[in-house]
């Protein structure tokens, strides 16, 4: 019966692909993402709510794939995706193709709380994000250079026979 | 991507992802985060966030899938999502992870990656973190 958030940062991390540096501040990053949803739960309030709160803390930590830190396109952009669930109503909420919302996940829930759609794409989305009054940054707060430098080599291997092979899974897939 | 779980005092569960999707990645693809069903899903009994190959998660419409097994054959959180993120996405050729929570409180972090960043906080407030199996 005691609340409890459980988070994700991602999978496809192998061992090597950080140093022990990375891994101490993506550690750090989790537990900090933890502390405000266990806090909403701790007082009372819904699901709902600790979901956000530890989603944007995410959002804005530079190592994962999401919002500041996110991997970039072929055309070297950052498009940002996001979906909220509310277990108790079936609501939903979600949006796609996003490229000026400091967090998406905010307008997940703007969408599903807000308007009588489910989903969202693209400049209509940012339009009701502006109109909503969520924080709407210029593309450049996304990117790291470490992101940037994951495009280029992987712009670099596209250009090897086995990029041939459209089955074969690649760890940048997951950022 | 990122994602999050939670059940709160009333015991009702929600569930939400976000992410920056594949890198290099053309004409507007869109993967499993932001597809009700597949990349998140949330009722009375289970809460899903996953992480992995987008396109496999979308044809097996995973996170609702696993919380199908639940709802309709009575599985266990644990066995609905290593079914799911363990055997029928591997089969169809995809790999990742995902975060389950039931509305009991049992929790499940399948994932077949080398790691998953993965973490969670309950009764006593102290933040849990992992990365590797």
């Amino acid at each position: 019966g005691a609340p409890l958030l459980v988070i994700h940062g991602g999978a496809g991390v192998e061992p090597g692909d950080v140093d022990a540096q990375e891994e101490a501040e993506a550690r750090a990053a989790l537990a900090e993402a933890l502390r405000p949803g266990h806090a909403e739960l701790a007082a009372g309030r819904p699901a709902l709510d600790a979901v956000t709160a530890a989603i944007r803390v995410l959002e804005d930590a530079p190592m994962f794939n999401a919002g500041r830190g996110a991997v970039f396109t072929h055309d070297g952009r950052n498009e940002l995706d996001t979906s909220i669930m509310d277990g108790a109503t079936g609501r939903a909420g979600a949006a796609a193709g996003l490229r000026r919302v400091r967090n998406p996940i905010e307008l997940a829930r703007a969408v599903m709380e807000r308007s009588r759609h489910v989903m969202m794409i693209g400049e209509g989305a940012e339009q009701f994000a502006a109109e909503q009054g969520l924080a709407l940054v210029e593309p450049e707060y996304f990117r790291t250079e470490r992101r940037w430098q994951q495009l280029q080599r992987a712009l670099r291997d596209e250009s090897q026979p086995h990029a041939l092979d459209s089955t074969a899974p690649a760890k940048a897939y997951f950022g | 991507t990122v994602g999050a779980v939670a059940l709160d005092a009333q015991g009702h569960l929600a569930a939400g992802t976000s992410t920056g999707g594949m890198t290099n990645k053309r004409y507007g693809r869109v993967g499993d985060a932001p597809i009700i069903g597949a990349g998140t899903w949330a009722d009375g009994r289970c809460a899903v966030s996953a992480t992995g190959w987008g396109e496999f998660y979308i044809r097996t419409a995973a996170a609702h899938e696993i919380c199908a097994r639940v709802r309709l054959s009575g599985d266990a959180i644990e066995k609905a999502a290593d079914d799911v993120v363990n055997g029928l996405i591997p089969a169809a050729g995809g790999n990742g992870g995902a975060i389950v929570l039931g509305a009991d409180g049992a929790v499940a972090f399948p994932f077949n990656t080398g790691g998953m960043y993965r973490g969670w906080i309950g009764a006593d407030g102290e933040p849990h973190v992992a990365i590797w199996r």
